[in-house]
């Protein structure tokens, strides 16, 4: 692990009032390495070093911490920071219904995720309509209408337009009393300049209380991309990190986070409709550290 | 760092930072730059900008360049592609298109639903089954995805299909239980007289370090012949499939670049090269 690590170089490291820069150097090389092997992006992991060398610069040595030990618990500290902050917690509309929109690239989980979160506001004792806004992809709603089935989650869809349907939704929610609607989209690339305007169209149409940004644990350095460009055109309140199951370290949640400076909600844990927890900064922190 | 037979570093560091955000990640793009910074030191480059970038395109190409990039056909019925890969990445799109072209090509193809498991995963392959001409076989929702397979591969060679196109359920490559299910798979699409020549592992251009240790446990458990990188067309650029070609030796054979039924094609290792370093 990173302290292992850090030893071998630190071992010359004589017990001074302070580090010398060179050795905070050093140290910190070794930081970034293990960054960006956590695939954290490149632009993030370069703020991120400088504000932690900052700290080191004015360190005084530990009675009980190694050097390597105290610089790692300050970068694990910094990392936290970043991570958590204000949590997102969810206040509901005055005037119902609270509006939820789901966007990100193709494949990130935001189907899967739109039916997690109608059966976690359904155990608040909330009303969810999930509405199938993804009229592109083969069967994408089919897979949202068997989903939702299999939670008891009501699921709303015609094969008109993106737009039109989302609008529509909120109508019917309004309609027969629902009162939280959750909008799937159809998976876009930041870079698709007519999808990117067509969900900036849904957003406006429907006025979503919490736009959240899906994205993959195992994303790499085009987090960045992904999170400026879906934050630029929809104005994010969240994001959703998926797939934590895997072994991915996770370093994309910490450039979006950085780019987008808005709260991780929620991460998925899995296939199943109930694996949705709340996101906790300190084991993150760890995880992408490795 | 100027002048004959060294590098200067500001033309270093753009070389180092295009590759860090390309995916490629630090071990190979520290590989290709001493690759790089011996080649100058022998004088067999000099220092200047664009040769500097042209040897490493060159070397990009060069590390691309493993086994056979043809997808492997035999003479006669019942050839096995399997499809795999972890959730998400464009597995059954994939399969859409790849019935799309090889039913172009004059060949019988049928589709098979190996994702037993995922919501609307059959009715989605078979939207492309339609779409493309090509044969359809699934089984019922939760079925062995085993089964399924080899209900498709008996079909296919009975009605003399050139090519059985297996689908699977995405999966962690972490969960033991998955990949063993994964696994048995193989073991039903290897028998006869289904003949399995290939076994295409999906990675996501977005993917980060994570897709070498995907490429690692997949080859491991089922012996992919060959990676397809999908979602080309975004602004991720899938450096990671350098580490998986030489550590591996496994060729992309393929590359996505749409969600359209014609957005696959060949590797060209030059124009990835060129690409990944801008
Ligand atoms: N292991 C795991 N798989 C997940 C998780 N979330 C989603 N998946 C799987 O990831 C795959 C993609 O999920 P979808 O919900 O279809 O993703 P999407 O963003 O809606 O995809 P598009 O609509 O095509 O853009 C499916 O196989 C899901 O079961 C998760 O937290 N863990
Ligand atoms: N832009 C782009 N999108 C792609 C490409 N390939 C697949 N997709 C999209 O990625 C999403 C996921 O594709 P699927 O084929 O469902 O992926 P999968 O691996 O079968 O997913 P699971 O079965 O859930 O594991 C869909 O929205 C596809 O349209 C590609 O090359 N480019
Ligand atoms: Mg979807
Ligand atoms: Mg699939």
């Amino acid at each position: 692990n990173l302290t292992d690590r850090f030893e071998g170089i630190v071992k010359k490291i004589k017990s001074k009032g302070r580090l010398s820069e060179e050795d905070i150097d050093s140290i910190l090389r070794d930081i970034r390495i293990a960054l960006l092997e956590a695939d954290v992006a490149l632009s993030v992991v370069q703020d991120f070093i400088t504000n932690v060398k900052q700290r080191c610069l004015s360190m005084e040595l530990s009675k009980s911490l190694t050097p390597a030990q105290q610089i790692i618990k300050y970068v694990n500290e910094e990392l936290t920071a970043i991570l958590g902050g204000e949590q997102l917690r969810i206040s509901y509309a005055p005037k119902p219904p609270t509006v939820i929109l789901l966007a990100g690239l193709q494949g990130s989980g935001k189907t899967t995720t739109v039916a997690k979160l109608g059966r976690w506001f359904k155990q608040q004792g909330r009303h969810p309509l999930l509405v199938g806004a993804d009229l592109a992809r083969p069967a994408a709603v089919e897979q949202l209408r068997i989903l939702g089935s299999e939670a008891g989650l009501a699921v709303f869809s015609e094969p008109t337009d993106p737009v039109s349907v989302a609008r529509r939704g909120l109508e019917e929610a309004l309609r027969v009393g629902r009162d939280v609607v959750i909008v799937d989209t159809a998976g876009r690339l930041s870079i698709d300049q007519v999808l990117m305007e067509e969900v900036r169209r849904v957003s406006v149409a429907v006025q979503p209380h919490y736009t959240f940004l899906v994205i993959d644990a195992m994303t790499g350095q085009d987090a960045v991309n992904t999170a400026k460009a879906f934050h630029e055109t929809l104005e994010l309140d969240g994001i959703i990190l998926t797939k934590v199951d895997g072994d991915a370290r996770g370093g994309a949640a910490l450039s979006v986070k950085q780019v987008a400076g808005k709260p991780i909600a929620f991460v998925t844990t899995g296939e199943k409709i109930n694996e949705i927890e709340t996101f906790y900064p300190e084991r993150m922190a760890s995880r992408i550290l490795g | 760092l100027r002048g004959k037979g060294r590098i200067d570093q500001q033309v270093y560091d753009q070389l180092e930072e295009a590759m860090i955000l390309a995916d490629v990640g630090i071990p190979t793009t520290a590989k290709l730059l001493d690759s790089m910074r011996n080649a100058v030191k022998e004088k067999k480059l000099s220092g200047d900008a664009s040769e500097l970038a042209n040897y490493l395109k060159d070397e990009i190409a060069a590390v691309l360049d493993v086994g056979d990039t043809e997808l492997s056909m035999e003479e006669g019925p019942g050839n096995v592609w399997l499809l795999v890969g972890v959730n998400g990445v464009g597995k059954t799109t994939t399969i859409g298109k790849l019935a799309h072209s090889e039913t172009r090509s004059g060949k019988k193809v049928v589709l098979a639903a190996g994702d037993t498991f995922r919501a609307a995963a059959a009715d989605q392959l078979e939207l492309w089954a339609k779409k493309t001409g090509a044969d359809f076989i699934k089984g019922a929702s939760g079925a062995d995805p085993s089964s399924v397979i080899f209900d498709a591969v008996r079909h296919g060679v009975a009605q003399e299909a050139d090519l059985i196109i297996a689908d699977s359920a995405g999966r962690l490559h972490n969960k033991a239980n998955l990949m063993e299910e994964l696994k048995k798979v193989r073991r039903v699409a290897a028998r006869p007289p289904g003949k399995l020549t290939e076994v295409l592992l999906v990675i996501d251009a977005t993917t980060g370090q994570n897709g070498l240790i995907q490429a690692r446990l997949f080859t491991e458990a089922v012996q992919v012949t060959g990676i397809v990188l999908t979602k080309l067309d975004g602004t991720a650029k899938g450096g990671i499939v350098l580490a998986i070609a030489s550590e591996l030796n496994i060729p992309i054979k393929l590359v996505g670049v749409g969600e359209g039924v014609e957005d696959l094609f060949p590797l060209d290792r030059e124009e990835f090269a060129e690409t990944l370093i801008g």
